[in-house]
């Protein structure tokens, strides 16, 4: 496509593609988005964020990524509809075009670049990292298991085979360490969503332990408003709740040390489907998906920059 | 290019405890494959496994003399992934 204007949301992209798409829109936007290498992948793959940005210097900021598991292909494609949706929405919808005149957006798309490279060209199956593991037959480490924020616990496996190896240690992987390090350079962060699929859920803190985050009640209360926002467009059921309540314990999760560095409205979104497609969920849904998901993100966002911390 | 002919997705509905932790030993007999979309969470929440040809019968065996409830939620994982390649390949063709 010659511009961002007429490239197709409506299907799956090939890494190349979505990288090229994300250099067009800085492009076409100057003013608005910029490009941020906060590191590489094991394969050597740029780690590459969108910053949506009307000035200031060091603003409160809001995190978006998506595509950590590799196979998820539903979630990369909407992140690239919600880069999109902001440039277009900017300067147009008040409540969003509130939003940036306050904070920033970062907006990692391929947040797994070499699992998905190797999702298109070997294993379309493949949700890890692909980094060798030393003296096993098996690749890659699950990056959502790879935090430092009860890594070793439960809830991870220790075999480098299972899908949810948490790696040697904490951060070892680069793709963790590069957000992990972005994260405490900025260190104004305000919120931190992290998308995944399938299965429909919207998940706070704690993953690792069954004590009840400090802001339990008002996760809780603005979980419900986000899935119910989702909700009035295509009746989309989510559940919502704590990762250890909602679905089971999970160590070494994402948002979990988000949570613990302070970064209060720290989220993880299990996008569709119910379980017709699971993982190869047909291209048909990805704009009904993400179009679904921006009410949840704006309802989570609107409240952060009402709510300053 | 790794390929998934025969491979089957079962949605798996643990009806107690006693089910749920006869599924969950499953995820650690690396022998079968397993690769669990969903993992086992709580009674009466689905489980979703995708599973090799090779370990179809066995599994299959496995979860009825349980008496364990489970749907077939994708027939053969190839045929969807062909169909979304193919699909990928035929939008691209189209001119912007």
């Amino acid at each position: 496509p010659r511009g961002t204007d007429s490239f197709d949301f409506s299907r799956y992209h090939t890494i190349d593609e979505i990288y090229s798409f994300q250099d067009m829109l800085v492009a076409e936007n100057p003013n608005l988005v910029s490009k941020i290498v906060i590191g590489h992948s094991y394969e050597g793959r740029s780690l590459n964020v969108l910053k949506f940005s009307t000035g200031g210097t060091s603003r409160p900021a809001i995190w978006i990524d998506t595509g950590i598991h590799s196979r998820e292909w539903v979630t990369q494609a909407s992140g690239t509809w919600f880069a999109k949706k902001i440039v277009t929405d900017y300067g147009r919808d008040p409540a969003l075009t509130n939003i940036l005149d306050k904070m920033d957006i970062f907006l990692e798309i391929v947040t797994n670049p070499d699992g998905y490279h190797f999702t298109h060209n070997n294993n379309r199956m493949w949700r890890k990292t692909r980094k060798p593991n030393p003296g096993s037959r098996c690749d890659g480490v699950d990056p959502n298991r790879n935090w430092d924020a009860g890594f070793g616990g439960p809830g991870a496996s220790g075999n480098p085979c299972s899908e949810t190896y948490r790696g040697p240690k904490a951060h070892s992987e680069s793709e963790v360490k590069s957000i992990v390090d972005f994260v405490k350079s900025h260190g104004n962060f305000k919120a931190f969503i992290s998308i995944h699929s399938y299965s429909q859920m919207l998940l706070y803190p704690y993953g690792y332990t069954r004590t009840p985050v400090r802001d339990r009640d008002e996760l809780h209360a603005l979980a419900k408003k986000a899935i119910t926002d989702l909700a009035s467009l295509y009746g989309t059921r989510y559940k919502y709740g704590s990762i250890i309540n909602t679905i089971y314990q999970a160590s070494g999760g994402t948002i979990d040390w988000t949570y613990n560095q302070g970064i209060k409205y720290s989220y993880t979104f299990e996008l569709r489907d119910t379980g017709r497609y699971g993982f190869v969920l047909p291209a048909n849904q990805i704009i009904p998906t993400a179009e679904e998901t921006w009410l949840a993100l704006m309802a989570i966002m609107n409240h952060t920059v009402r709510n300053p911390y | 290019k790794e390929t998934f002919d025969g491979h089957q997705v079962l949605r798996i509905i643990p009806r107690d405890e006693i089910q749920l932790s006869v599924i969950k030993a499953l995820e650690d007999i690396i022998e079968f494959e397993l690769d669990f979309w969903r993992g086992v969470t709580d009674v009466a929440v689905p489980v979703d496994v995708r599973v090799p040809f090779h370990s179809l019968q066995s599994i299959k065996i496995y979860l009825e003399t349980q008496d364990i409830e489970y749907s077939i939620m994708i027939e053969d994982l190839q045929v969807m992934l062909d169909e979304e390649r193919e699909e990928m390949e035929a939008a691209a063709r189209v001119p912007q």
